[in-house]
């Protein structure tokens, strides 16, 4: 379960805090994953105080607006990526971002595929640069999106360009997810699936033997 | 960006490395205390199956607050989950929000909403407010009812906890987490029409992690 208290001081009307609170939980708490099970107990609560005086937000296109709504994405994510960071069992942090998608939820939905997928986690737990891993998981998100266009890079060695599969220094890569590992830091899975304006990302961890053992003993 | 606080309850917890992305704003300390107007307390009510890591955490504001909320989409919601979205569907605004680690009150039945009410009822009678001005969550094992008697005798005390300081925000953050290994709090500074405005909050969550919020 993931449970959730934003506050701020900004004045901000209720519909339009409402639009904003979900905007940012749809960048951010909805683009984590740690086991794919969405839990019974998820809640965001927001609260605005209004106490800071400033300009009252009645509308989603003001300039106070946007960066009101800047601020709220920024710590959204920012404990978002905790959670998925600290995911029971987690070695690593994995940051998937997807470019060239039609839109930002189609990117987003890709992106959240492959941090889901218990193969590609396993992978980078195993420090094995799998390509062919996320290469699926991207093409089982239920996004259309031509497979020769497919490039995939983790984090600056690319692995994939153009749909075709490239040689890369396979000790190199697999350095970088040890690397990670040891300093429980980030490992960055970066995919392209076309020419489009849309990205979005998606924030997972990889899956350890410590996962099964922690839920084997934490029972109903 | 890691904040190397003295976080409250961080004996028990340390408070995690916060990743922020890059913009027009700097990082304070405080999380949910940040923004003017807010209060908060984490204490051990007993409520977890061992230990005394805190597990209870109240966050208040001053005034009534613009309220929002976001919730699973999981059918088998939790009876907190159900609570709060009928109080945001009669009220736009809140004033407190009590939060159990411990217990899920899910898959409780009538009994579990039964005991939402009563503690927000109890919370609410002790600041003073109306039950529908508070909202609860609650976060730990699916399909117990939440040991009601050790959370409502911690009420007064919690109550009297409350701060609008740093400590406050950090042992709340404490207070919420079930297997986290580490608390997850941080806030920001930044300008809206020219204003300094805070936003800040807390959050938990290791396993059962694939939110679906609406």
């Amino acid at each position: 379960t993931m449970l959730g208290v934003i506050t701020t001081d900004a004045t901000v009307t209720g519909d339009i805090w409402r639009k904003m609170v979900q905007i940012a939980v749809n960048r951010s708490f909805n683009q984590i994953t740690v086991d794919g099970d969405t839990s019974t107990n998820d809640t965001v609560i927001a609260l605005a105080s209004g106490i800071s005086g400033s300009t009252r937000i009645s509308s989603l296109d003001s300039d106070e607006a946007q960066q009101l709504q800047a601020c709220l994405d920024a710590v959204m994510q920012g404990l978002a990526k905790s959670i998925a960071w600290d995911g029971e069992g987690a070695t690593c942090l994995i940051e998937v971002t997807v470019t060239g998608a039609n839109n930002e939820m189609e990117a987003a939905k890709i992106a959240r595929s492959v941090a889901s997928s218990s193969l590609a986690k396993a992978a980078v737990y195993g420090r094995d640069p799998n390509w062919g891993r996320i290469a699926c998981a991207a093409g089982y998100a239920g996004i259309p999106f031509n497979p020769n266009e497919l490039c995939i890079s983790l984090g600056d060695i690319q692995l994939m360009d153009g749909g075709q599969p490239l040689p890369f220094d396979r000790a190199a890569a697999s350095a970088y997810l040890r690397q990670a590992g040891e300093i429980h830091g980030t490992v960055e899975i970066h995919i392209s699936i076309g020419s489009g304006e849309g990205r979005g990302r998606a924030w997972g961890c990889d899956l350890s033997y410590d996962y099964v053992k922690i839920n084997a003993e934490y029972t109903t | 960006v890691s904040l190397s606080t003295n976080a409250a309850g961080a004996d028990f917890v340390p408070p995690a490395p916060i990743f922020l992305p890059e913009g027009p704003w700097k990082l304070v300390p405080g999380g949910v205390t940040a923004a003017k107007g807010f209060k908060a307390a984490g204490m051990y009510g007993g409520l977890r199956a061992k230990g005394e890591k805190p597990d209870l955490a109240l966050v208040t504001c001053d005034v009534d607050a613009i309220a929002a909320g976001s919730f699973t989409t999981n059918v088998v919601a939790a009876a907190p989950v159900v609570y709060c979205r009928h109080v945001l569907d009669i009220s736009t605004t809140a004033r407190a929000v009590l939060i159990n680690a411990g217990q899920a009150n899910a898959a409780t039945g009538d009994a579990g909403y039964q005991d939402v009410i009563e503690c927000a009822s109890a919370i609410a009678k002790l600041l003073q407010l109306r039950a529908e001005e508070v909202l609860i969550e609650s976060t730990g094992v699916i399909g117990h009812r939440i040991k009601k008697e050790a959370l409502l005798n911690s009420l007064p005390k919690l109550v009297s906890l409350l701060s609008p300081t740093v400590e406050g925000a950090d042992s709340a953050a404490v207070a919420i987490t079930t297997t986290d290994l580490v608390s997850k709090s941080v806030a920001i500074e930044s300008k809206v029409g020219g204003v300094d405005i805070r936003v800040g909050g807390m959050a938990k969550g290791s396993g059962m992690i694939h939110p679906n919020m609406a």
